[in-house]
């Protein structure tokens, strides 16, 4: 059969916290 | 006083690995017989995965049962036969051999495909680029809600990471 790879995806989050001057 | 913002990465690229899961699906209404069919049988599905270039470390058993059928239609449902089902999941490093050696594994007798799925081999390159993008995604809306609210950023006092 044709097997067909399509994309793979990295998804990577991050919550940042700053301080506000 | 503090703002804390969400930032996400997304780094999207062709797989470099896939996995295919299959095997041998036998009944006989004798279970030496169906353990046997189904034990030459699979002999012959790894040795066409390996003859496809598929390495020994790169074929894993998945999963061995063996059923009791039972005729449900009559009173004391006696047994009718056996079912025993061998299963692995093979490895695939060349992606373009992926479809040739599912057809082999079948011409060699593999009658249960469960599935076929992707993967990254090393992501890591992949996943730090994806923090670069996150980090700086989550900067730039800091950086939004700072200058919407007449205020400027500082230093950081927390981050966190999730990934997928």
């Amino acid at each position: 059969p044709t097997i067909n790879p399509g994309s793979a995806e990295v998804v990577l989050t991050v919550t940042v916290k700053y301080t506000l001057n | 006083r503090s703002v804390t913002v969400n930032g996400e990465g997304r780094v999207s690229l062709p797989p470099d690995t896939a996995y295919i899961a299959l095997g041998v699906d036998i009944r006989d209404p004798d279970l030496g017989v169906a353990q046997r069919t189904a034990a030459e049988q699979m002999d012959a599905v790894l040795a066409a995965l390996r003859a496809a270039g598929v390495a020994e470390k790169d074929i894993q058993t998945g999963a061995y049962s063996i059923y009791v059928e039972r005729d449900y239609n009559q009173p004391n449902q006696p047994i009718i036969g056996y079912h025993v089902s061998h299963s692995v999941t093979a490895k695939i490093r060349d992606l373009n051999a992926t479809g040739s050696t599912l057809a082999a594994a079948i011409d060699a007798g593999a009658n249960n495909v469960s599935g076929v799925w992707f993967g990254l081999e090393n992501p890591g390159d992949a996943i730090a680029q994806a923090r670069e993008l996150a980090v700086a995604d989550a900067r730039a809306k800091a950086e939004d809600l700072a200058r919407l609210s007449d205020s400027t950023l500082g230093p950081v006092l927390t981050i966190s990471e999730g990934y997928s």
